[in-house]
């Protein structure tokens, strides 16, 4: 099963994260 | 052979004229075919036909009765399972996939009746703290991409070099939609000073918003719309109505919600800013992203062993969900890289909302083994029921509006369960 997250986010918005990498529930996927 | 291949003098000799222009022209017919393959088949209005491209092993596992298989396994694992017979089964299952049973609730491994009842487990509280970013993962798994979708063509890679259509993925706006109808409604909606707020004639102030000293809204005044009557269903087509072309919506409907307190509402409007659909100066949407803003998306990957609940990845409101029935591939990354149109082609449910920065969208798309969606407050909600799927890009759909007077929409706090995948 997979999730796809879409949504509109300010230009400063960044994801923490890279492909591969394993994460878990509430673990931060991107700020501001 | 050995002897041949090396006592057998080698001679070089020029190759006619018309034996170089004819291998020209091969080269080039060979490219054209790749392209022309390449190129995207649209219907009579223009959008994409969704269909079934990859190399022949895709098209084996194609022609496989995939959702009846779906249906059979999780038959299967909904069988109950001799008791002494568990602890020893769903450690193999962990140590096989990876589980970690420290972290799950109940830890009785007895407790849990069937492979497909232990697939569903809960963690215990606190097992995943929460960051306080403003975004954060909704599951457990692993990253297959993240990026920004180009505004021009609205197409989300799906991995390098495969592209699909972000319509085909969440389906396709249309005038008279709750998001529209709230937009609309707009000027019958102000805030003063986000002291109070007026929404369509009803007076809430903000200790009723954020539920302080002051009684519910709910207990002080009913919403103008009553429940499960459709707010506008101008544009909604016979529900009974076979689809006729892509992105048809067969079905509207009203989700009445088992239970909204003002003060949860109140703790996602908090976060959000306090007055998301009353004072919004743009409609949310994919297609209305506001000046400054980019989209973005993110894939994540669960795999067989994960904690396969999910929550909610942010504050935010979910206005509708769409059901759209399709196959169920296999969504490994390994099928990702092989099938297109993989996401678009397979079940899923599009849940559609708005958070403090416009748009947001979170799908939940099945698989083979994991067919059945759950969202906890959409009991209406059935994903992988018997029955030949319709046309790619038909859904059915549901509007929330009817779960929070404020917020018209289903709110949702970050980290909160939202539901989750069930084997089969």
């Amino acid at each position: 099963s997979t999730i796809v997250l879409v949504f509109e986010a300010p230009a400063d918005f960044e994801f923490t994260i890279h492909a591969g990498d394993k994460v878990k529930v509430g673990q931060c996927l991107g700020d501001i | 052979v050995i002897t041949a291949w090396t006592s057998t003098p080698t001679k070089w000799y020029p190759l006619p004229l018309a034996v170089g222009a004819l291998l020209l022209v091969a080269i080039q017919y060979r490219r054209k075919v790749r392209n022309s393959a390449k190129e995207v088949e649209v219907d009579e209005e223009g959008r994409e036909v969704i269909k079934l491209k990859g190399p022949w092993h895709v098209h084996v596992i194609g022609a496989l009765p995939l959702r009846n298989m779906s249906r059979l396994w999780g038959y299967v694992n909904s069988l109950e399972l001799p008791v002494w017979f568990r602890p020893y089964g769903y450690r193999l299952y962990a140590y096989a996939f990876g589980c970690n049973l420290d972290e799950i609730e109940p830890s009785d491994l007895r407790s849990y009746p069937s492979l497909g009842a232990f697939f569903y487990r809960k963690l215990k509280d606190g097992a995943r703290p929460v960051d306080p970013a403003v975004l954060v993962s909704p599951a457990d798994g692993t990253i297959l991409h993240f990026g920004t979708i180009d505004q021009d063509y609205m197409r989300v890679e799906q991995v390098k070099g495969i592209t699909y259509h972000l319509d085909a993925l969440l389906g396709v706006e249309r005038p008279g939609s709750p998001v529209a109808m709230v937009e609309h409604n707009r000027d019958a909606s102000t805030v003063d000073d986000q002291e109070f707020a007026i929404v369509n004639g009803i007076e809430y102030t903000l200790e009723q918003l954020i539920g302080g000293s002051g009684t519910s809204s709910e207990e002080s005044s009913t919403p103008s719309t009553p429940p499960n009557e459709v707010a506008d269903d101008s544009d909604h087509p016979d529900p009974h109505a076979p689809p006729k072309k892509f992105g048809q919506r067969i079905d509207a409907s009203v989700v009445e919600p088992e239970r909204n307190t003002t003060a949860h509402d109140a703790s996602v409007a908090l976060e959000m800013g306090v007055k998301p659909a009353l004072e919004r100066k743009y409609s949310t949407g994919a297609r209305n992203v506001r000046p400054g803003n980019t989209l973005h998306f993110a894939v994540i990957y669960l795999a067989p062993g994960d904690y396969h609940r999910f929550h909610s990845p942010t504050a935010w409101v979910v206005e509708k969900r769409r059901h759209f029935v399709g196959e169920l591939f296999s969504v490994s990354p390994w099928m990702a890289k092989r099938l297109e149109n993989l996401f678009v082609l397979n079940e899923r449910v599009a849940l559609l909302g708005r958070w403090k920065y416009g748009f947001f969208g979170m799908v939940p798309v099945g698989a083979t083994n994991v067919g059945s969606i759950k969202v906890n407050f959409d009991q209406t909600l059935r994903t992988n029921v018997r029955g030949r799927p319709p046309p790619p890009g038909t859904y059915t759909e549901a509007v929330y509006s009817n779960a929070s007077p404020i917020l018209r929409g289903q709110p949702l706090t970050p980290a909160e369960e939202m539901g989750g995948f069930c084997l089969g």
